[in-house]
């Protein structure tokens, strides 16, 4: 099984959500993080002056699947995420080798 | 004139009172110690682990789970230590190192009585606590002192580097209890310098030691040999910060008994946790009746 | 060496905690995140009126162990964090190829 | 490409963003955390009465990096973040198989 993590913009969620639904895809996690990369951070108002926080918030959604999953939830992802503005966020695949669904103690395939 | 029994009750509480002493100042550098304390000569508690006052940490609460194994069982048993440590563990202490915790937890899981040699074991969990098998073995040949050495040591620490100094410790202690002096003392450590060149002390000043025990022993022997009471040593020690409780337990168990109780300032005596206090006086006692010296073998 | 990570019910964390340190294991951190999966959202009342809000907050806690430790975690985990209701949660194992203290540089089985 | 992960105090995060940046480090993301370990939590008041709350805030980076940048990534994290004092925090490296720039399609060394 494989781990898809992305980094998004958080106005995205919900056409992220609704793209990998429609690929038969519903179950994941979200965090909400600050990034910092080549998007320059936003500038604030605090207490009448203006300052520039160096973070962006971004959402960060984990989903652990089935290899033969991973390529159909990557394009989903890229599709409905991105903008073409800089800082739409990146996909990170990595390997998980044992999943355990609590509810059922139901392993690997049967339970993702 | 101090007896035998009143030196291993003044090594039990100095390793109690070092311990309280020096947990207010633990983690700390002698700059911020000064920057707060000043001069840190009293059992106010607090430190890193917010304790009430005269309150001591896992360095005296393990050697008085050694020291209870060891008169259950009747001997020092690594089962029956690793068991009472597990025990310790289970009561939620206010403090338990990453390396002890591993070696109970291997034990707890795998029946484990002796984790295997590794270089990062090196550090002071096991001397902290080593005072029962100074005082169990005391009169016992030297290779049965180093053999209850490592069986309670390699519980949680299997490190040469570390039984080296823990069983020098345990030596200067026993020659302490004996009536030696402080000079027959200091032969011990130039012998432990001699086989572990490491473990050389005369060089540059030790300062914040840390968990590493080549550290804390440079400190414990600098500040021994360096002044001339129990209250001088102990104050040396604990404002050296770093691992200021068991720099303090250590340097207390061997300058207890090297001075005697009577030279444990009231001002110690009187704050010292009730509780732990009677707990160590009794079990000093009970390790003495039931060591070899005392009870023949 | 393993990663571990468990999302759980928010309410399950203090069990989970005191099953994990009856084996030794104290150390892990936690993170608030929000889970989507066959749980149904709940609702919620904003400005009088009742909408659905579809993820539910779940608590991810990260726990990076020696190999050995890894089936007793999981099962202390199964164990305290199940209810038999849907949404109890997922267990996903992964490897770890270094680890490090930072306080001391310790590495590896030295640094868990 | 590798995964480095690290939990560290809250207050380092800004010394640890620098030293990576010297290192030619600058892209990462930052999630807010609850940390258990050795070091205690801090006192609250609550209904009059003083309680610990057992676990500490940090902040967990995650940077995705090629394999030729890690070491230098480790130390300068270690570094930056230590104080010496209980609490310091750990550094994690895993495996990741694949990534994707979501704005361009750029995979892999050319994504991070
Ligand atoms: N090396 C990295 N590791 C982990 N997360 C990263 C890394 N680089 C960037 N990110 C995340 O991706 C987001 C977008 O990156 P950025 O460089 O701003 O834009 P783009 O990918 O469009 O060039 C960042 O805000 C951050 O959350
Ligand atoms: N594929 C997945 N990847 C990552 N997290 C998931 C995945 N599926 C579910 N989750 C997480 O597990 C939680 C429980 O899943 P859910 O399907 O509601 O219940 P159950 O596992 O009891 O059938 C979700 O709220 C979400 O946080
Ligand atoms: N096994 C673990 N897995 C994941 N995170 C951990 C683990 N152990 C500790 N941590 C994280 O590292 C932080 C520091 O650990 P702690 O034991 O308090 O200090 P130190 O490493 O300096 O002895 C914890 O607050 C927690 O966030
Ligand atoms: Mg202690
Ligand atoms: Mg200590």
């Amino acid at each position: 099984m494989k781990k898809v993590e992305a980094i998004i913009k958080p106005f995205k969620l919900d056409d992220v959500r609704e793209a990998l639904s429609a690929a038969g895809i519903t179950g994941m996690t979200a965090i909400e993080v600050k990034g910092f990369g080549r998007q320059k951070g936003h500038t604030e108002l605090y207490r009448g002056a203006e300052y520039v926080v160096d973070f962006l918030p971004k959402v960060k959604i984990e989903l652990v699947l089935t290899d033969d999953l991973v390529e159909t939830c990557i394009s989903a992802i890229t599709t409905a995420a991105r903008t073409g503005k800089i800082g739409d966020g990146k996909i990170f695949v990595s390997d998980v080798t044992h999943v355990v669904r609590i509810r059922t103690g139901e392993e690997n395939e049967a339970a993702v | 004139i101090n007896t035998l029994y009143d030196r291993a009750a003044g090594a039990y509480l100095g390793l109690a009172v070092g311990d309280a002493l020096g947990a207010t100042v633990e983690f700390m550098t002698p700059r911020e110690i000064r920057e707060v304390h000043g001069e840190h000569r009293n059992l106010i508690g607090g430190g890193w682990l917010r304790l009430r006052k005269g309150r001591v940490t896992d360095d005296t609460e393990m050697s008085l789970a050694l020291g209870s194994s060891i008169l259950a069982a009747g001997g020092v048993d690594a089962r029956a230590i690793a068991e009472a440590f597990s025990d310790w563990m289970r009561t939620k202490p206010v403090d338990i190192g990453h390396t002890v915790r591993r070696g109970i937890s291997q034990y707890r899981l795998h029946g484990t009585l002796e984790v295997p040699e590794n270089e990062y074991d090196a550090g002071n969990g096991a001397c902290m606590r080593c005072l029962p098998i100074a005082l169990f073995t005391l009169g016992a040949d030297a290779e049965t002192v180093a053999e209850a050495n490592r069986a309670q040591s390699h519980v949680t620490h299997h490190n040469r580097l570390a039984d080296a100094g823990t069983l020098t410790v345990i030596r200067m202690v026993q020659a302490a209890l004996l009536g030696q002096s402080k000079t027959e003392l200091r032969v011990l450590a130039e012998d432990l310098v001699a086989a572990e060149p490491q473990y050389r002390f005369d060089r540059r000043r030790m300062e914040n030691p840390g968990g590493y025990l080549v550290e804390t022993l440079r400190a414990v022997f600098q500040a021994l040999f360096a002044t001339d009471s129990f209250e001088t040593a102990l104050v040396d020690v604990v404002n050296r910060g770093g691992d200021a409780d068991t720099t303090g337990a250590i340097l207390g168990m061997i300058a207890g008994a090297l001075y005697g109780p009577d030279a444990i300032p009231r001002r110690w005596l009187g704050v010292l946790d009730k509780g732990s206090a009677l707990a160590c006086v009794d079990q000093s006692a009970a390790l003495l009746r039931a060591s070899t010296r005392c009870a023949g073998g």
